[in-house]
């Protein structure tokens, strides 16, 4: 399965993970 | 097995993909392979991969800006993986010496940036579920006491306490409260100023220091506080081969 997720840092850096 | 894409303030993208233990550093826009490394016991080392040979050659400058935007990105996903705490697993940062160093030469692209496993981490600094007890049941203890005031008040006296139980240990194998200079890494007063303050060191020699730092409640270590403290760590134990920091 595939998960996503999509986190704001506090640096205001976006960060998009996609795990297979 | 994974893959995870920082877009910085500005809007540009860089991607990090992970398989096993390789992980592949690419320009969000080109797709252009910046770095490629894997992880090893001796930290992350460079893989070759294959360049154009049309590519165009870059300044020095530009690999400067490139080397920075690299680790920035590198940063945001570290804070990143270490503030998911449901997952198994302890995030890792692992770049040259160079890399945190503001200003110095870029040379050496090897990156790594993921989580290890608790069985990896018990390998590498060995006290670590050991400060991880002490701190719980010292907290535990305290909060039974009661009296404290603030939480502020609160997590200083747990410090307090946690230095003295190590302290009392008198075991070579754990360093409790001590201040190094940022610039050079020499041993100060404890909590002098200018200083980087240290809650506990674990030195496992000949190759690794352990560095604990204590957060209570919501208080979380930031990645540019977990660079500095790594680099008066570097300065103070120059040569080893892997640098550790924990957040307790």
């Amino acid at each position: 399965s595939t998960t996503q997720e999509e986190v704001v840092t506090a640096d205001g850096s976006r960060v998009l993970s996609i795990r297979i | 097995d994974e893959q995870h894409t920082v877009t910085a303030p500005d809007g540009t993208r860089t991607v990090f993909e992970t398989s096993g233990l390789t992980q592949t550093i690419r320009d969000g826009g080109s797709g252009e392979i910046l770095s490629r490394s894997r992880l090893t016991t001796s930290g992350a080392e460079p893989e070759a991969f294959f360049q154009s040979a049309r590519a165009p050659q870059r300044l020095p400058r530009e690999l400067k800006r490139l080397s920075d935007r690299i680790l920035q990105a590198a940063i945001s996903l570290f804070t990143t993986e270490a503030i998911r705490r449901n997952r198994d697993g302890t995030a890792i940062f692992a770049a040259p010496a160079s890399e945190y160093i503001p200003g110095d030469a870029f040379n050496d692209r090897a990156m790594w940036v993921g989580a290890v496993s608790q069985r990896e981490l018990d390998r590498l600094c060995p006290r670590n579920a050991e400060i991880q007890a002490l701190a719980k049941s010292t907290a535990a203890e305290v909060r039974a006491l009661g009296g404290y005031g603030t939480e502020q008040n609160f997590g200083n006296i747990v410090h307090r306490i946690i230095a003295h139980k190590i302290k009392s240990m008198k075991d070579p194998g754990l360093i409790a409260e001590v201040s190094y200079a940022a610039e050079t890494g020499i041993g100060v007063h404890y909590s002098s100023g200018q200083s980087i303050r240290l809650d506990v060191l674990e030195p496992v020699r000949p190759s690794t220091v352990c560095v604990y730092d204590h957060k209570m409640g919501k208080a979380i270590l930031r990645a540019v506080r977990a660079v500095d403290i790594i680099t008066a760590i570097q300065k103070h134990y120059p040569g080893m081969r892997n640098y550790i920091m924990i957040e307790v």
